[in-house]
């Protein structure tokens, strides 16, 4: 496992940051990011796939008014993949609308979709080996964040309480700092170990966080990053040799 | 910038100061002289907040004024998260399972 990984650095794998207008589309603005950045990676194409085709051809239909991954996740097979976001583009309004995926070629597909397990060292060894995740987070933290690596506790953001469905991208180690206790002089040690993080992409537009992006805590489950890790699989299952359990 | 590396300087900007130029950076103005002082009043516990959250991390996250900095918790919430279900699937605005009981 690499010490550090950021998908942003290879070129067409992760699209512009977007921006949620008036609709609740986090979690198909996060798997539309997953898809992208897979099938970029996979098939050296830079894709941008149409948030909208989510929306509209999900089983509920009125997806500005919130859903679920794994909801995203099957609208893209019902559909046989997904659409170009030039041809059928993000309206941002919360008016449902008739899904149009008939009439557009599709530009991305995939073959199924999985949940890793709560484990963050698995997520960052799936991360680094196969690609960006989506993940379902706890974002109260979020409102007043600007910068740098949040660590709460779990009663500062609890990590059953999650809300908001976001793109993880990468991860790393900041230099330890000399921290906020040491000048406040609190009884808290100043960490002396570099501080693992992870890098999260966003959907509430470039002039949010760290241009779009906010890091969290890695190895805390710090606003339950752990609790849906989920991406698609853009592979062919290669043929695995049959295994006889004893 | 953060709170944290909010110059002192001399004289801390006032809080109308911050405000306005919350505005012009964010492109806000609001329909009359009472959602004015309302978003003003919403916009000062932001900031305090925001320094309470500075103090409880235990990272290195920054905290402060933000593109949402007028908006209450609940505005907030509606707009960019959802309702919390505490320990079912995130709600993110839809109950997890089908109304009628029986529907496939």
């Amino acid at each position: 496992m690499p010490p550090r990984c950021d998908w942003r650095k290879l070129k067409g794998v992760i699209s512009p940051i977007k921006r949620q207008e008036n609709c609740n589309c986090c979690w198909a603005m996060a798997v539309a990011g997953n898809v992208e950045a897979l099938w970029g990676i996979r098939y050296n194409r830079s894709v941008q796939v149409s948030v909208q085709e989510l929306l509209d051809c999900g089983r509920c239909g009125d997806g500005c008014r919130g859903g679920f991954v794994w909801d995203a996740f099957i609208t893209v097979l019902n559909n046989s993949g997904l659409a170009s976001e030039q041809d059928y583009p993000f309206r941002g309004n919360s008016k449902p609308h008739k899904c149009l995926a008939k009439n557009y070629k599709k530009v991305a597909w995939i073959q199924d979709f999985i949940m890793l397990e709560d484990n963050e060292q698995r997520i960052a060894w799936y991360l680094a080996t196969q690609g960006p995740i989506t993940v379902t987070i706890n974002m109260k933290l979020l409102q007043q964040y600007q910068k740098g690596v949040i660590k709460a506790t779990p009663a500062t953001c609890d990590p059953q309480l999650v809300d908001h469905s976001v793109l993880l991208v990468g991860f790393g180690k900041r230099k330890s700092v000399a921290g906020r206790w040491a000048e406040a002089g609190s009884s808290q040690p100043h960490p002396r170990n570099p501080i693992p993080y992870w890098i999260l992409k966003n959907s509430w537009g470039a002039e949010w966080g760290e241009k779009g992006y906010f890091r969290l805590h890695r190895g805390s489950n710090t606003c339950g990053i752990t609790k849906y890790p989920l991406t698609a699989r853009v592979d062919l299952p290669a043929k695995k040799r049959p295994v006889s359990c004893p | 910038g953060s709170l944290r590396n909010q110059d002192p300087g001399p004289q801390p900007l006032e809080l109308k100061q911050v405000f306005t130029l919350f505005q012009i950076q964010y492109n806000r103005s609001y329909s009359n002289p009472e959602e004015y002082a309302r978003r003003l009043d919403i916009f000062a516990r932001n900031l305090a907040q925001a320094q309470q959250l500075e103090a409880e991390d235990l990272g290195t996250a920054e905290f402060g004024v933000t593109p949402f900095s007028d908006l209450t918790e609940e505005e907030f919430g509606q707009l960019y998260g959802h309702r919390r279900m505490v320990g079912e699937a995130p709600s993110v605005g839809r109950k997890v399972g089908s109304e009628e009981s029986g529907e496939s």
